[in-house]
């Protein structure tokens, strides 16, 4: 099965 | 003071209608330049960016920057009252706690008016890395529509794969499967029905359909859409709005996390 990413780990906070 | 009116209030009714379901409460960032928004869904899992320009408005004024928090469902709520021929005009002082909406209708003497109070948001904003991605696809955007709603009649999540020989989007689920394969348009007799196809490398990635169904209810906005896939990063779908002189007054675009194998 393949599990959702989150934007989290690829947008960084600003 | 800020001012912004548009004539094709229609736009503004089709934008709310476009992310009022994926991001319940927002703030709009306005600046002399014109008014922008960014939200991530609660999941964080997608994200939407709408900008609209100055220019995109009849008439445009913004004194000092101001950022109006608000529900969107309260604000689409209201705007759908506005009819489609309606002119919108959204005013807030400097100093808002509320704006103020004024719907027109262009042939009678009457004016609408609401006011919506304002929130204070704890706005978390995620910087967009710049991205030359390998592809990119522009296709017609009630293709796109069409798309993700068959085939999430099938499963949960589409598998797009892009190769030399085209796009394929595929799915599967307990009934079965199901796959659409795009090869690129020759004519530019219409090009709003064009599908055009650039690869530098070929990709395959998986995304969840319920997200893109989402993003498909952009698609009174813009005749085209395109989708922009790195290998491993989100995939970005895009919906440029146009004035009737078909310039570029803004854009909707919404960011979508892939789904990986664990």
């Amino acid at each position: 099965d393949k599990k959702q990413m989150k934007l989290d780990k690829f947008f960084k906070k600003s | 003071m800020f001012e912004a009116r548009m004539v094709r209030g229609f736009i503004i009714k089709r934008i709310l209608e476009a992310i009022k379901d994926l991001v319940s409460e927002a703030s709009w960032d306005c600046s002399t330049s014109g008014m922008s928004l960014q939200a991530m869904d609660t999941s964080h899992v997608s994200l939407v960016s709408v900008s609209l320009k100055a220019d995109g408005f009849d008439k445009y004024r913004c004194d000092r920057n101001l950022t109006l928090g608000m529900n969107l469902a309260s604000l689409a709520q209201i705007v759908k009252a506005a009819g489609n021929d309606d002119v919108i005009t959204i005013k807030a002082p400097d100093d808002a706690d509320k704006i103020t909406l004024i719907f027109e209708p262009k042939s009678e003497t009457e004016t609408w008016e609401y006011e919506i109070k304002l929130m204070n948001l704890d706005s978390e904003y995620l910087g967009i890395p710049e991205t030359d991605y390998s592809v990119k696809i522009n296709l017609p955007s009630h293709k796109f529509q069409r798309i993700c709603r068959d085939l999430s009649q099938i499963g949960d999540s589409v598998t797009i794969s892009a190769a030399k020989d085209g796009v394929r989007f595929s799915t599967t689920g307990d009934l079965g499967s199901g796959n659409v394969k795009l090869n690129q348009t020759a004519s530019a007799d219409k090009p709003d029905e064009a599908v055009t196809i650039k690869i530098e490398e070929p990709i395959i990635l998986s995304f969840a359909l319920k997200y893109l169904n989402h993003f498909a209810r952009a698609t009174a906005l813009s005749p085209q859409v395109s989708l922009s896939l790195s290998k491993d990063v989100p995939l970005v779908v895009e919906y440029v709005i146009h004035d009737d002189d078909d310039d570029e007054i803004g854009y909707i675009r919404y960011y979508l996390a892939p789904k990986i194998e664990e």
